[in-house]
């Protein structure tokens, strides 16, 4: 694993952090619970904790799908190449190729050669978002490159093992990531702890 | 284009052909070539931090690519050749995410391995 210069991270007084969807990409309930499993895969193992909120100006995270140009003087380049990108702590932006063919849910061996599962590519964009640079273990999430028509969504030892160095680990122990394709969403289980800070 | 599952994709969004697809015609070139090209790998390379930027890239395969392809092939866990082999060319041209993979010289995805350089070198104990 590595880490981007600085090794920048959340402040230690945010551990519980909010993410919105970019107002103009109307997004499916369907779609936003495979951010929801992504963020819980994280949180599984650290002691940060993710919440949607509908507000994204004021979110810690915004999401949106932009195509081309899209201001950030890193253009998207239409159907595959450069997939997705998110900037490190405590930026919060994460910019998904809106020209890409994203993959919701099921078998993608069947899907054409430009599908791209969805959840993959959140949960590593994510791990930057968190503070992780890329990882040269093929295994881990944090490897730079995925091929099309293929998932992978756990996180790997090298996975684990960076993002705990910068931020510990969960103080529950590591928690059983979600499984797809219906998990609990973050926020359902934030809910059931009667006001208490949030925790998966 | 979000789609809820693959039977949605529709046929004709069934198209792989990407910028990076362009790099495959490059195979075989070696140091001291000048190929039509080159400059756009030497474009992709610095995009991702292994070449530092420069206003105009030439179609040369120069030191400094050469060097740049042994420190991605380290990165990559492969056969660090500096030439553009098939694996490499392979590599390439994977979709991928768009941050850089070496950040100002100071973090690299691969810090604790030896680079492409120190990684040719051949040592020899005596006995």
């Amino acid at each position: 694993y590595s880490f981007f210069p600085g090794r920048p991270t959340w402040p230690s007084h945010r551990r519980h952090l909010t993410y919105a969807f970019a107002p103009e990409n109307p997004l499916s309930d369907e779609v936003k619970g495979v951010f929801a499993r992504a963020f819980a895969r994280w949180a599984a193992v650290t002691p940060l904790t993710f919440s949607p909120v509908e507000s994204f100006r004021t979110a810690d995270i915004r999401i949106g799908f932009y195509a081309g140009d899209h201001g950030d003087g890193e253009p998207f380049d239409g159907v595959l190449g450069t997939l997705a990108h998110a900037f490190s702590p405590p930026s919060g932006h994460f910019h998904l190729d809106g020209d890409e063919s994203w993959v919701v849910s099921g078998d993608l061996r069947s899907a054409p050669m430009a599908a791209i599962d969805l959840e993959s590519v959140a949960v590593h964009e994510i791990g930057h978002l968190l503070g992780l640079g890329h990882s040269s273990v093929e295994e881990s999430i944090m490897f730079p490159t995925i091929t099309s028509r293929t998932r992978k969504v756990d996180l790997a030892a090298d996975d684990i093992n960076g993002i705990q160095e910068l931020y510990g680990g969960n103080p529950d122990g590591n928690l059983t990531p979600p499984s797809t394709p219906s998990p609990p969403s973050v926020q359902e289980r934030d809910m059931s702890r009667n006001g208490a800070a949030p925790r998966l | 284009h979000i789609f809820p599952n693959v039977s949605s994709i529709p046929s004709w969004l069934n198209k792989t052909n990407c910028a990076w697809n362009q790099f495959q015609k490059l195979k075989g070139c070696r140091p001291g070539d000048r190929l039509n090209g080159l400059s756009n790998l030497k474009t992709y390379l610095k995009q991702f931090g292994y070449i530092p930027p420069s206003p105009n890239f030439t179609d040369l395969f120069d030191p400094l690519l050469q060097s740049a392809l042994q420190t991605y092939q380290t990165n990559f866990n492969l056969n660090v050749t500096g030439l553009l082999d098939d694996q490499t060319l392979a590599q390439i041209q994977l979709p991928r995410c768009g941050i850089p993979d070496i950040i100002n010289n100071s973090s690299s995805m691969n810090s604790g391995k030896p680079t492409g350089h120190s990684a040719t070198h051949f040592h020899s104990v005596s006995h």
